[in-house]
C-alpha cells in the first residue's frame, strides 16, 4: 500500500529538497521502504543523497519520456531501504517535450507504477516552477506537501500553487490533498511569528502542526550527502523532521 | 548609452529579486534612469516595487510575444526615474511558446529596443530556471550578475549557469560578461567563510568585491514595496547594495 507525496513550491529556496531528503531519512529510519524521486534539473535531491547527477544515465527524464524502465532508472543509496530515481539537466528536455505528449500529466504516475509493490512511501522533489514537471508530480501524488517560509514572497506564492492543485484535482487527480509546512522558521523573529499566526488562521488544519526551524546543521548534511536524521541525529532539525514524519504517517493511516 | 544587466540563477531563493530591487534603488538614488524588467511568472520584482502583478494587463509576457508595445507595458513606480515592465503568471505562457518562435532568444532585446534612449540602466530579474526566459534575458544583457549563496547547492549551480552563458555567447551574444555576487552571507559562519575563499580562488576578478550579508530589514522592505535604500537607508544591506552599485558603475565605465 504505497503512499505518494509530492513536495512542491514554485518559490525558490524554501527547503523543498531539504524536506524531501530529511523526510526520506526519517521514514527509512522508522523501517519504511522509501523511494525518492528527483524531478528537478538541478539534481539537488540526488546530490543530497550522496549521488552525482552528472554520472546518471537513466534518470527521471528518461523514465518520463519512456526512454528507460523503472528498473533501469532506480538507484540504491547509502541507506538500506531508501532508493532514488535521480534527476539531472536531462529533465530540462523532459520539461520542454512533455506537454506535447499524450496524457502527459500521467507520465510520472505511469513511470512509477512498478514502484507501488516495492515501497511504502514515494517522495517526489519538484523544481521551483508551476510547469509540466510539477503538474505530472502533483498528478501522481495523494498529498502535496508545500514548504513555505514565513516570508512575504513565499506566502504570496501559495495562492497560485493552490490554484494549480485545484486544476490538477479537476482534470486529473480528484484525491489530491495538500498540507502547508512552515520551514526555515525563526521563532525569535517577530515577523515570522505574525505570519505564522496568519497562516494558522487562514489554513487551520491545512497547516502542518510540525514547524521546521532554521538549523545550520542541515546545510552540512547536504555536503555529506546524508539526511539530517543520519548525519546529526540529535540536532533540533532532525527531531523536527522526525516529528513531521510521524505527523504524516498518522495522517496517511487515517486516510 | 544604456547598459543592461540580467540577474540570473537557476537556484531558488538566492536573492535574485532582492538584488534587482535593491540595485534599482541604489542606482535611482544616484540619479540614473533605471528600467526594471520582471521576467519571473511569480512577479516578485513587481511586488517588491509596490505594484500588484495580478492587476497588470500588459506585462513582459505580452512584450515578448508582440502582443503589447513597450509604451503599453511600461509602468512608473513610486520612485522618480525608476520604471518597471511588470511580470505575472502570463510569463508562463511566454516560457512555453517562446521557443517555437523565430529567433526567440532576441525577443527581449527587440522588445526593449525603445528603452535604449530613455534609460541609463536596465535590470532584468529572471526566474529560477535555465530555460527560454533566462536565455532571452541573457541574450539581451551586457552583464550577467549571478547571486550565489555560500552554500553547497548554490555553488553547485554555478557550473550549469556558466555553461549556459558560454552557449549564449557562442550563439547570440559574444559580449556577454558575468560577475558572481555573494548574497545572504554570514560572516560569523565558518562554512560561509571557507566557501567564500574557495570562490575567490576559483573566480578571482569574476567575483564581485562587494558581498551582501544577511539583513532581516530586506524582508521588511519587500512588504513595503520599496528598495532597501529608500525603506531603511542606514541599514547595513542598504550600504552594501550602494557599494555594489558603485562597483558595477565603475566596471561599466571602464567598458
Ligand atoms: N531549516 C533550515 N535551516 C537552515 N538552512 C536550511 C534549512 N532548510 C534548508 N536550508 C538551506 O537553505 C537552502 C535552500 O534549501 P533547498 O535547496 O532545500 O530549497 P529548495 O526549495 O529545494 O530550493 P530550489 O527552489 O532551488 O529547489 C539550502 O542551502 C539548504 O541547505
Ligand atoms: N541579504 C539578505 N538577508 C536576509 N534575507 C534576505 C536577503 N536577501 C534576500 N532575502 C530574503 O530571502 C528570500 C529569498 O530572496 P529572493 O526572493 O530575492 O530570492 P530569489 O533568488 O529571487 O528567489 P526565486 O528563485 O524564487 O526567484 C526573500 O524572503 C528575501 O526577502
Ligand atoms: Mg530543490
Ligand atoms: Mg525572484
Amino acid at each position: 500500500m504505497c503512499y505518494t507525496l509530492t513536495i512542491a513550491s514554485q518559490k525558490g529556496g524554501v527547503a523543498k529538497t531539504t524536506t524531501a531528503v530529511s523526510l526520506a531519512g526519517a521514514l527509512q529510519e522508522q523501517g519504511y521502504r522509501v523511494l525518492a524521486v528527483d524531478l528537478d534539473p538541478q539534481g539537488n535531491l540526488t546530490l543530497g543523497l550522496g549521488l552525482r547527477p552528472q554520472h546518471m544515465t537513466a534518470t527521471a527524464a528518461e523514465l518520463l519520456l519512456d526512454a528507460a524502465t523503472f528498473a533501469e532508472a532506480r538507484q540504491p543509496t547509502a541507506l538500506e531501504g531508501l532508493d532514488l530515481i535521480p534527476g539531472n539537466e536531462n529533465l530540462q528536455l523532459a520539461e520542454r517535450y512533455l506537454p506535447s505528449r499524450q496524457a502527459y500529466a500521467w507520465a510520472l504516475q505511469r513511470g512509477l507504477a512498478p514502484a507501488q509493490q516495492s515501497y511504502d512511501f514515494i517522495l517526489i522533489d519538484s523544481p521551483p516552477s508551476l510547469s509540466a514537471l510539477t503538474t505530472t508530480a502533483l498528478t501522481a501524488a495523494r498529498l502535496a506537501l508545500l514548504p513555505t517560509q514565513a516570508e512575504y514572497f513565499s506566502a504570496y506564492a501559495l495562492k497560485p500553487m493552490l490554484q494549480t492543485i485545484r486544476r490538477v484535482r479537476e482534470r486529473y487527480n480528484p484525491d489530491l490533498a495538500y498540507r502547508i509546512l512552515l520551514t526555515m522558521f525563526r521563532r525569535r523573529n517577530r515577523a515570522h511569528r505574525i505570519i505564522r499566526s496568519r497562516l494558522e488562521a487562514t489554513f487551520g488544519a491545512g497547516l502542518c502542526q510540525t514547524v521546521i526551524e532554521t538549523d545550520t546543521k542541515l546545510r552540512e548534511a547536504a555536503i555529506a550527502g546524508l539526511p539530517i536524521t543520519h548525519f546529526a541525529p540529535r540536532t533540533r532539525s532532525a527531531t523536527q523532521y522526525r516529528a513531521l514524519a510521524q505527523e504524516l504517517v498518522a495522517y496517511v493511516q487515517k486516510e
